[in-house]
């Protein structure tokens, strides 16, 4: 038995959600938030059979997406004609899912 | 040292963190929701020294009960007539608890 | 590969994301809370090669500290003369930090 602990995009969270339960596989969702861009994303715990291991992962893998955030990395200045100066924001590649796989000892439906 | 996770109904968390921390364990809790029923729910963190792990799962299965949930599949719908169309209400089996006990290498308390 | 799982207190939680991110450490934060506080703090998982365990576990040494909360075990009573009996309240001792580590089997960015 393995535990899939995965982090994925916000955007991607219904999705993924959607396909993993129509594959019956179990899942829990937890509202996270990325420690760099300080955005709400989401980290699903999913345990399966180390058998499935592979499906889940290719599941993740066609469902969550490679995208880019824009960061302001300093608000707006104005400069002393009166201007406003907006710095360039910075592109920042988002990956599609961050995922870690940790073995489970014992595993119980109570 | 083990970590126990444990997802548990919202109804149940309560009266869990209660006794888990009558009985002297450490718990952090979760605010998560299912998968499939997307409702609340709550999952736990429970790190245990070994020889304490039998003591939790009794713990949690003497606290987390199974209890159906009833999900309409689809919203009620208007007939050519008139009436409401009411579906069937579709029973689910949710479990007490799902537990996954997952060895720690090394634990701090900083 | 190692995660990290630590909780902190919510004081805290800000200055060790930054000081993590600054160290180019991987961060996802949950917003959790105490079972015997019932208060909120916050889990950070830290997805970690091998050789930077050490360094993570003085990140969050150097910024989480022990702290006293106080707990006041009962709610304020009055008197049969009309006055408000004030229990001392309970000096409770929180940890700057707990940690679980905890080995990963399988890493992937997608
Ligand atoms: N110090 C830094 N300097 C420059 N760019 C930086 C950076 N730290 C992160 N980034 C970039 O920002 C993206 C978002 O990171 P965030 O920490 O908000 O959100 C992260 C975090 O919530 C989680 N994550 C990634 N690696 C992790 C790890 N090792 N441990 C725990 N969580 C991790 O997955 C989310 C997406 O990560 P991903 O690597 O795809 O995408 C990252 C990465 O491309
Ligand atoms: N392998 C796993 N990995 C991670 N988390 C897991 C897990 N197995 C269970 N959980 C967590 O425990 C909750 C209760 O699951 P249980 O199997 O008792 O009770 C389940 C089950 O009886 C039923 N169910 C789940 N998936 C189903 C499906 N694809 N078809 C029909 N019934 C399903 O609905 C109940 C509620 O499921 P929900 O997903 O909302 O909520 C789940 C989920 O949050
Ligand atoms: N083995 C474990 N597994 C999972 N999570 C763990 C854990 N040990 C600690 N934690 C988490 O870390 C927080 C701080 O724990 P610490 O032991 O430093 O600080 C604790 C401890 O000094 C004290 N405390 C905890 N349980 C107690 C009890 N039964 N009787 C007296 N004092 C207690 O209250 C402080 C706050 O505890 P709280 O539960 O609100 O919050 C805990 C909990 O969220």
């Amino acid at each position: 038995m393995k535990m899939v602990i995965t982090v994925v995009q916000g955007k991607d969270a219904g999705s993924l959600t959607d396909k993993l339960v129509a594959k019956r596989f179990g899942v829990t969702r937890i509202n996270t938030s990325g420690g760099f861009l300080r955005e709400s994303n989401a980290t699903f715990l999913i345990g399966v059979q180390d058998e499935q291991l592979d499906e889940v992962i290719s599941v993740i893998r066609a469902t969550c997406k490679t995208r880019s955030h824009f960061l302001n990395p300093m608000p707006p200045m104005s400069e002393p004609g009166g201007e406003i100066y907006m710095p360039n924001p910075v592109e920042v590649q988002v990956g599609g899912a961050t995922i870690f796989v940790v073995a489970v000892d014992k595993y119980l439906r109570l």
